[in-house]
C-alpha cells in the first residue's frame, strides 16, 4: 500500500525520524500495521520538535494526511483501531527481528541483513513509546540492538571479524 | 504581518493537534 500524500523534503530538523519514515515505507505493503505506527511515532517527535516553522509545518501537514489515509485504508484492521492491540503487533514484531539478528549472531554469521534486522528492531522499540512508557526490557533490548548494529557494521567495514 | 502570521501557525498547529487527537481516537 503506498501512502496517500508524497512527502515534501525532510526538514533537517526532523532528520532524528528520517530512519522511521525510512521503515514505514519499507513496510507500506510487507507490514502496513509497522508503517503506520512508525509514521505515528514520526508525527509525534516532529511536532515536539518543531511545529512552528513553515518548513516543518507543511511537513508535518502532509504526513498527517498520509496518517489519515492510512487509517482509513486500514479502517477495520484491530491493530489500528485498539492501540492495545497495534502496542502488541509492532512490540512482537520487533522481537521477531530481534531475535532473527541475534540468532544470526550467535552463529557468527555476520551479513547485512542481520545488522538491518538490529538497527531496525533498535527503531520499532522507538515506536513503541508512542504507546507509552518503555519497559526496561525494551530499553535494554533497544541499547543492545544499536550497539551490536553498530559494531558489527563497522567490523565488517573494517574487515575485522566481530567477536 | 507578523502577528497574522503567528496566529496563521498556532492555529495550524492546533489544528494538527486536534487531526492527531482524532486520528487517536482521543477526542
Amino acid at each position: 500500500m503506498a501512502a496517500a500524500a508524497v512527502l515534501p523534503t525532510l526538514p533537517p530538523q526532523f532528520k532524528s525520524v528520517q530512519h522511521h519514515l525510512r521503515t514505514a515505507q519499507e513496510h507500506d505493503k510487507r507490514d502496513p500495521v509497522v508503517a503506520y505506527y512508525c509514521r505515528l511515532y514520526a508525527m509525534q517527535t516532529g511536532m515536539k520538535i518543531d511545529s512552528k516553522s513553515p518548513e516543518c509545518r507543511k511537513f508535518l501537514l502532509k504526513l498527517m494526511d498520509q496518517l489519515e489515509a492510512m487509517k482509513k485504508q486500514l479502517g477495520d484492521c484491530e491493530s489500528i483501531t485498539q492501540e492495545i492491540v497495534g502496542s502488541a503487533h509492532v512490540e512482537n514484531y520487533a522481537l521477531k527481528m530481534f531475535l532473527y539478528a541475534d540468532n544470526e549472531d550467535r552463529a557468527e554469521r555476520f551479513h547485512k541483513n542481520m545488522i538491518k534486522s538490529f538497527y531496525t528492531a533498535s527503531l520499532l522499540i522507538d515506536t513503541l513509546s508512542v504507546f507509552g512508557e518503555l519497559s526496561e526490557e525494551n530499553v535494554q533490548h533497544r541499547k543492545y540492538a544499536r550497539w551490536k548494529a553498530t559494531y558489527i557494521h563497522n567490523c565488517l567495514k573494517n574487515g575485522e571479524i566481530p567477536q | 504581518t507578523g502577528s497574522i502570521g503567528a496566529s496563521v501557525a498556532s492555529t495550524e498547529q492546533d489544528d494538527l493537534s486536534q487531526r492527531l487527537a482524532r486520528l487517536r481516537d482521543q477526542v
